[in-house]
């Protein structure tokens, strides 16, 4: 179960007008799900995953997950926390320039302690999956948009993690990489009972999408 | 005038196999045209486009624009002819840090030596079309994904090129976002008979351009 009560996040810069981020969302997710975050650019999305996925804390309100208030956790055990129960698949990627495709694939079994023929058979698994088999030795910056976008999706879903919190997993995605990329991600719901949430624009995850939230302005529609 | 005659290009990594991003690629575009590059990732759309603009240069084959060959250009030379004639909107927007919305559209007016009061107001009008005229005094980390996404494509458009390389320039905006920013763009190949080259997977996208050249593996398809 994840749950965000009342949150509110407001960015406050020196020198700008403050931003309200995030106004009084109040929102739950039940295991299993498959769901997407629509509304304009701008509008709290991104936000709302940082604040889910516990690499942001509200101003007001609190998010639980599990029965815990990532609010309450000390850094330690929120780090940990993250590594053990939650993937994210970033906007901007977040690639570490240094290290291949499957390196990075395998960064976060590594920090779980997953054991090395393991963790290099899911990488590589995941890596053709995504197609990418055979650019497993390549790093980031020999790698297209696209292709270093699904890297990003290939790490996040290597770990298992019980969320995925996937912030426009597909926009620079042509329509068959996509639909595949949605093939697995729905595979991995069914199979393993991964909770999926999407922040997105695009209308391919819409429809596969089970249940669309919308935001506009940092506020849920109903 | 664009033309790409017989283009190849490889990139050949160390410990990696060479990968033919471009094979024997023969284009021309006229001025004032309105096209899109489409193909999957990875098929060569962002290579043709930086072998378009000068900003990398083919192993076979030449590039010339205007009836110059880019390829046979001093260093110095390129540098000014792209600052005097090219327009790029990149992938991952490339804007700098440390300056805000309106610096960073301002950049290349500068460059120019566009006088003060021009630079403000042209940077200023530009983000307001976008819509974010009241974001001009934030840094690309106060902005969201979609936000610097059009940062980037104000600043392309500020300096009215003569063409505008535009990779994926809508890729994290919604529809609404999206339409908006094709009609402005259409207004300006109008107005100012600026060419315009997407490079895209957007549906949105391809919809609105008069012409469709199709690559798969660094080849065109006819
Ligand atoms: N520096 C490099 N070293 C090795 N291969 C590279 C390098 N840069 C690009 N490539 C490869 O060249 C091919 C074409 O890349 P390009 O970026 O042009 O694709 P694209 O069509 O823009 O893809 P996308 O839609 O994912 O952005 C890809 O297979 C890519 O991995
Ligand atoms: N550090 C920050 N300082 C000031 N404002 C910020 C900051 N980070 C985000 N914002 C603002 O908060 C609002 C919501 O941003 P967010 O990134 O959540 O939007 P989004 O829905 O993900 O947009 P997009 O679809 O463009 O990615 C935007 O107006 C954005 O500019
Ligand atoms: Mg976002
Ligand atoms: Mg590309």
């Amino acid at each position: 179960l994840i749950e965000t009560e009342s949150v509110t996040k407001i960015y406050d810069g020196r020198g700008v007008v403050p931003v309200r981020a995030l106004n009084k969302v109040s929102l739950c997710f039940e295991p299993g799900e498959f769901s997407a975050i629509v509304g304009p650019s701008g509008s709290g999305k991104t936000t709302l995953l940082n604040v889910l996925g516990g690499l942001d804390m509200p101003e007001e309100g609190r998010v639980v997950v599990d029965g815990q208030d990532l609010g309450r956790m000390k850094d330690a055990d929120l780090v940990e926390f993250r590594l053990r129960h939650i993937g994210f698949i970033f906007q901007a990627y977040n690639l570490i320039p240094v290290f291949t495709a499957r390196e990075n694939v395998e960064f976060i079994m590594l920090l779980q302690g997953v054991d090395k023929e393991e963790r290099r058979e899911r990488a590589v698994q995941l890596l053709k999956e995504v197609g990418l088999g055979d650019r497993v030795d390549n790093r980031p910056n020999q790698l297209s948009g696209g292709q270093q976008q699904r890297v990003a999706v290939a790490r996040a879903l290597a770990s298992r993690p019980r969320f995925v919190l996937a912030d426009e997993p597909t926009a620079n995605l042509d329509s068959v990489s996509a639909e595949a990329l949605l093939d697995l991600m729905e595979q991995m719901n069914e199979k393993y009972g991964m909770t999926f949430i999407f922040s997105t624009h695009d209308a391919r995850v819409i429809k596969r999408a089970r249940r669309v939230i919308t935001l506009q302005d940092g506020q849920v529609k109903q």
